[in-house]
């Protein structure tokens, strides 16, 4: 028999996955399926690797990444690097039925949202400022860094690349003979 | 990240991913989950695939598209991803990943890369063929 309708999304992530099938089942298209299921992990912060208040940046900030594409039209909406907005996966739907762009970054990003009627707020919460205060006390443990001063695999930031030094080192700067009292 | 794909009953697809990316990024990266191609994909003459894992070296290779083309290609849905997966072995062969992929009949899969601390990925699934939401694992290649 025909499986369809489907609904299939990774990891264990149960709710998100009812909440697309009873969006289809009340009449929903596939592209309101997708966002009230991505939704859903946005709320419950899924894994702790979906929604505001996990994966603080070196800095502690939560930021958000989201996409949502229609299959039938090709057409695609995305927010990166989404700053004080919990419901990305709304924004990346807004991005889709309001512009002709597929993706909107960073603050500029958050300015839009905002003018879409979302709300700004904190996503920092008091887990991911206890995973950034300990990872600042191991030495900024594991990080992403590589080829710079100081050696990242032992020490904290802020780093350099390694000939960073001699090249601002005034003694080797040319003189300019034109250029006196 | 959640990864998500939907087939709808009259066959039109559609994809997503919502996610706070990697646990002490530089501030600024973005990974592969805002990247149409690359954190999910979705064509109504194919299928539709997601991915997740570490979005650095999943971006470089746009598993989700490469996952679509492939079961455009007559591949099915498991095999497309199994596919993705090895392209991306060959490189890094280290890398933590896994890609959900299904095609417009309502046929899907899955498919990830073995590490010593990730055998099986689990992922969801809910058709007409069941009254609830299914955990279904696979094993890592």
């Amino acid at each position: 028999s025909n499986p369809l309708p489907l609904v299939v999304n990774t990891w264990p992530f149960k709710n998100a996955t009812e909440a697309a099938w009873w969006t289809l089942v009340s009449g929903g298209s596939a592209l309101d399926a997708v966002e009230k299921g991505c939704a859903v992990c946005e709320k419950e912060q899924c894994g702790g690797t979906v929604g505001f208040g996990g994966s603080p940046d070196e800095v502690g900030e939560t930021t958000l990444d989201a996409m949502i594409m229609d299959g039938t039209a090709m057409d695609v909406g995305a927010v990166g690097g989404l700053r004080r907005i919990k419901n990305a996966i709304g924004v990346a739907r807004k991005v889709l039925e309001h512009t002709t762009h597929t993706l909107l970054v960073g603050d500029s990003a958050t300015k839009f949202a905002v003018s879409m009627g979302f709300t700004s707020e904190d996503l920092s919460t008091n887990t991911s400022r206890a995973l950034h205060s300990d990872w600042l006390s191991r030495s900024c443990q594991p990080n992403y860094w590589r080829n710079v001063i100081p050696d990242p695999s032992k020490y904290c930031g802020p780093y350099k690349p390694p000939d960073f030094l001699e090249q601002n080192n005034p003694a080797h700067k040319e003189v300019d003979i034109h250029s006196h009292d | 990240t959640i990864g998500m794909v939907v087939i709808h009953k009259t066959g039109h697809t559609a994809a997503g991913t919502s996610t706070n990316g990697l646990k002490f990024k530089i501030p600024g990266r973005v990974g592969d989950s805002p990247i149409p191609g690359a954190g999910a994909y979705a064509d109504d003459m194919a299928g539709a695939a997601a991915a997740t894992g570490d979005g650095d070296i999943l971006l470089r290779f746009l598993p989700s598209y490469q996952a679509v083309e492939y079961m455009r290609g007559g591949d099915d849905p498991a095999r497309a991803c199994q596919k993705v997966i090895s392209r991306i072995q060959k490189y890094y062969p280290k890398f933590f990943g896994a890609v959900i992929c299904a095609n417009v009949t309502g046929s899907y899969g899955a498919a990830c890369n073995r590490l010593p601390t990730f055998a099986q990925f689990s992922f969801m699934v809910y058709n007409s063929l069941h009254n609830q939401a299914i955990e279904e694992k696979v094993d890592c290649i």
